[in-house]
């Protein structure tokens, strides 16, 4: 199926 | 000490208002470079930032960085006391946990002043890196609201494929299906209704049109959207804010598994 990914998959922190 | 004024208040009230349905609480960073905020929504599918430059106001001091955390609801039900032609100063001390917003009418024969609590937010900066947008997708701002809020009548979700044709925006749901292509067109006297296209790859990705019509919000700030896109990454839909900034919204694909 289509899953929702979140933006912190993508941006990391710092 | 920190202290803006803008003559153009609406303009704020306008950033709030494109604000206030995704984020609840931020941190505003203030520095010599201007005013700005980056925050997620509560579920950390969406990410805003904002950036009004200092140059663009009318009368900036920041003696040293900081943030002031606010409730954005907060902020816009102080900013309803302001009225559309109202010049607008916030101003902040050290070392205090209020910040103040004074409203003068044109004419100066009305002044409101206003103090809010400020709050302590404990968020992250993300770091968000340079990318090269395999397609960059820029049209009127109003088209692009109006075809979020068509397609949200049919599904829950967009498509949005770019290619040699167009860019394509289709969804599909319980009663039907739909899909609305937008050709270049740069040949348009007025820019503000071009469409301009520039591709490097075909890109097709798939995102919650809750989302993406929450951030239509930001239209009255500019009369283009530019929509940046890449395989797999979060889209980027930026509004400038005609010389101050941009707020830009990155939204995260939904992808299969």
């Amino acid at each position: 199926g289509i899953k929702q990914s979140t933006i912190t998959k993508f941006f990391s922190k710092g | 000490m920190f202290e803006l004024r803008l003559v153009q208040g609406s303009l704020l009230k306008r950033v709030i208002d494109a604000i206030k349905d995704l984020v609840n609480d931020a941190n505003f960073d203030c520095s010599s470079t201007g005013f700005s905020l980056q925050a997620m929504d509560s579920s950390h599918v969406a990410l805003v930032a904002l950036l009004l430059r200092s140059e663009g106001f009318e009368h900036f001091r920041c003696d040293r960085t900081f943030s002031m955390g606010m409730s954005i609801a907060n902020m816009a039900k102080m900013l309803k006391c302001a009225s559309n032609d109202d010049i607008i100063t916030i101003k902040a001390d050290d070392g205090t946990d209020t910040v103040t917003f004074m409203f003068e009418s044109p004419s100066q024969d009305k002044i409101s002043d206003i103090e809010m609590k400020l709050m302590d937010i404990d968020s992250d900066h993300l770091g968000i890196p340079d990318a090269e947008y395999e397609a960059i997708v820029r049209m009127p701002s109003t088209e692009f609201g109006s075809i979020c809020t068509s397609l949200s009548t049919i599904g829950d979700t967009v498509t949005i494929a770019v290619s040699k044709q167009g860019v394509t925006f289709s969804t599909k749901g319980d009663i039907g299906s739909g899909n609305i292509t937008c050709r270049q067109n740069s040949s348009t006297e007025k820019p503000e209704e071009a469409t301009i296209i520039e591709m490097k790859e075909p890109v097709v990705l798939t995102f919650a049109l809750k989302y993406i019509t929450t951030f239509t919000k930001a239209t009255s700030l500019s009369s283009q959207v530019t929509i940046s896109l890449s395989s797999d990454m979060p889209v980027v839909v930026e509004y400038k804010i005609a010389e101050m900034g941009h707020i830009r919204y990155y939204l995260a694909p939904k992808i299969e598994e």
